[in-house]
């Protein structure tokens, strides 16, 4: 995973996040003032109420408003999806495209339904479910230019980084892991409930700054967590030898050698882990 | 990796899914393996 | 930052240049992807390329420096591999021995064993997508088929794979294959280092499975389960396979621990056939000669 083009590109401190957003927010701020100013210049025939009118539209969204707004659309791309029936992970590929196109580009200029289409068309294309964009532009009544028009820009604002490594696959990883080490202490059918519910909330996640923050596995451990905290914690008890009272902030963790060798975990540091992320997509 | 997060214990696991494609003729055919599957979705948790 | 110098080739989607990196002077090669006349957009193959190779750093997977767009077109900085082992086998006057075989055949499992580590399969795997670097390194290359590997719920193509190279099961059309494919494709690869001819070279796709199982036997449904659930299974020839003895006339110069390997990546049923690792920690690897040092292969 350290190896991947998801870490290395798309991990963020909270801090750095930030810094993003109000760059890019600032950039294309200051290029609606300068247009605005030109407008003035060159339309000095305006009355006064003419002015007022266009300077109280002509004002620049804030950063939180942005990241309001592709939240947004990036909800809608999930229903959207789901309503053209596309698999899940076409439809997570095509939200973390569409947040990460707006990391490096201001919806003041380019507006989100502009790119709404493109995402996803790429996300079938990414994740090997080819549609033709005749069809796909049919199915969701648009045209192949409003499809296509934006790609590159696309690509080239992903960094040519089109790998995702979503939560779903390591959901499925840990309800078999669950399943090993409580063994005979888990009803199955309540497991697969565990495991639907947790898939739904995956979903919701992808739409938090948790993608940036956390790795996928420490995202759906956050889930089940949030799910049920008490199977949550029997596992790590069992799995990475976590203390009884699951507290973090007890010293150190009373975790076998033998536990820490073969796995190589700190259980109350990726217990902390797990809490922030809860935190951060709650 | 010599110091996998992991056992792969696929006695243990109750994946109807899983199963259910394992007895289809045309998965068998192909070379599918569940273990294969079981082995990469515990790479994907534990990476 | 980069010189497109001479153009070296030209295919459906992309033309190629050799170039120079500006910074330092790196030799380079500059696949410029064409993307005018393709309807959908970006090619799927240009897509692969670019998402795959992003992901893996390997020896002996070819290395993809950069990617920027020009002119609205996508070009691919890769690593300059000025030959490839379908070269290196036609021509006649490059002798080479079984240590140089059996380095070329490690680096390529290594490759495949990376791509497969990471659960992505190549499906091209032949000769000339196998490119040798100036220092004798032989490199994956050519990740325009190159998939993850399929989730179960997922149906793949078996229309991949050069012809020659193509996994029994694909040409049955199965849909839901494995690693398998790439291993096959390299059993017939060491087959046809050994040979210096193709191995299996069918004329087209019905033949190609009569040519396979000519020389490899018809499988049955009690060697490799549920094969005849195929609809090509019931319109093929019934072929034994080849005996031991008949092997070793064939590849004269094998070893029996080469030819266990050979049989071993060729096996039939896809849930028998040895996996990169199996491969890798063959017999063959450890037995004299020791495979050539990349640097002095030929």
């Amino acid at each position: 995973y350290r190896h991947s083009t998801q870490y290395r590109n798309w991990s963020f401190t909270p801090e750095r996040l930030d810094q993003i957003r109000t760059e890019v927010n600032a950039s294309a701020s200051a290029r609606v003032e300068e247009t605005l100013k030109h407008f003035f210049e060159s339309h000095p025939d305006l009355s006064r109420e003419e002015e007022e009118a266009v300077a109280s539209k002509a004002v620049p969204v804030t950063t939180h408003e942005e990241l309001l707004l592709v939240n947004y659309f990036a909800r809608m791309i999930i229903s959207f999806a789901g309503k053209m029936n596309l698999p899940t992970e076409v439809a997570a590929t095509a939200v973390a495209f569409f947040r990460r196109f707006f990391l490096s580009n201001s919806v003041m200029d380019l507006p989100p339904k502009e790119v709404f289409h493109t995402t996803l068309f790429f996300a079938c294309k990414t994740e090997n479910y080819f549609i033709g964009v005749d069809s796909f532009a049919k199915k969701a009544k648009t045209t192949t230019e409003a499809v296509l028009k934006h790609e590159f820009k696309l690509l080239e604002s992903l960094n040519f980084t089109l790998m995702n490594h979503h939560p779903y696959k390591a959901l499925h990883g840990f309800f078999l892991d669950i399943q090993n080490v409580l063994s005979g202490r888990v009803d199955m059918q309540y497991m697969g409930q565990v495991y639907t519910n947790c898939k739904k909330s995956i979903s919701d996640a992808l739409l938090t700054d948790a993608v940036y923050f956390f790795t996928p596995p420490q995202i759906t451990l956050a889930i089940l967590l949030m799910e049920d905290e008490a199977l949550m914690m029997r596992y790590m008890q069992l799995k990475f030898g976590l203390q009884q009272d699951g507290d973090a902030s007890a010293g150190q963790p009373s975790q076998s050698s033998e536990q820490q060798l073969a796995n190589g975990i700190n259980a109350s540091k990726l217990l902390e882990v797990v809490k922030n992320c809860k935190s951060v997509i709650s | 990796d010599l110091h996998k997060r992991y056992v792969l214990a696929e006695s243990q696991y109750d994946d109807p899914f899983i199963k259910s494609l394992q007895t289809k003729k045309e998965y068998i055919a192909s070379g599918f393996r569940a273990d294969l599957v079981y082995d990469r979705m515990l790479t994907e948790a534990f990476m | 930052e980069y010189s497109k110098e001479k153009k070296v080739g030209e295919g459906t989607y992309a033309v190629v240049y050799v170039g120079t990196k500006q910074s330092d002077e790196r030799r380079i090669a500059i696949k410029e992807i064409k993307t005018s006349g393709f309807k959908d957009g970006l090619d799927m193959s240009a897509i692969r390329e670019v998402k795959y190779l992003q992901e893996m750093q390997h020896v002996n997977v070819i290395e993809l420096i950069d990617v920027f767009m020009a002119q609205n077109n996508l070009n691919l900085v890769l690593e300059f591999l000025p030959a490839d082992l379908e070269m290196i086998i036609k021509d006649t006057s490059i002798l080479f021995t079984q240590a140089d075989i059996k380095s070329w055949l490690l680096m390529t499992l290594r490759g495949v064993h990376h791509c497969h580590r990471n659960f992505i399969l190549h499906r091209d795997l032949k000769p000339n997508n196998l490119l040798l670097a100036l220092d004798g390194q032989l490199k994956l290359a050519d990740f325009g088929l190159a998939r993850n590997m399929g989730s179960p719920q997922e149906s793949l193509t078996s229309n991949v794979v050069t012809r020659w190279y193509r996994a029994p099961e694909l040409l049955f059309g199965a849909r839901h294959y494995t690693g398998a494919v790439d291993i096959w494709s390299v059993g017939i690869i060491f087959a046809e280092l050994m040979l210096r001819i193709p191995y299996l070279p069918g004329k087209d796709d019905i033949d190609q499975i009569d040519v396979t199982f000519r020389a490899l036997g018809t499988p049955t449904d009690r060697d490799w389960p549920e094969i005849s659930t195929f609809g090509a299974y019931n319109k093929i020839q019934v072929y034994p396979p080849p005996s031991r003895e008949e092997l070793r006339r064939r590849f004269i110069a094998a070893t029996e621990n080469a030819l266990d390997l050979m049989s071993g990546m060729l096996t039939m049923n896809p849930h028998k056939r040895l996996s990169p690792i199996q491969c890798l920690t063959s017999e063959y690897f450890v037995e004299l000669p020791e495979p050539t040092a990349p640097s002095e292969l030929p």
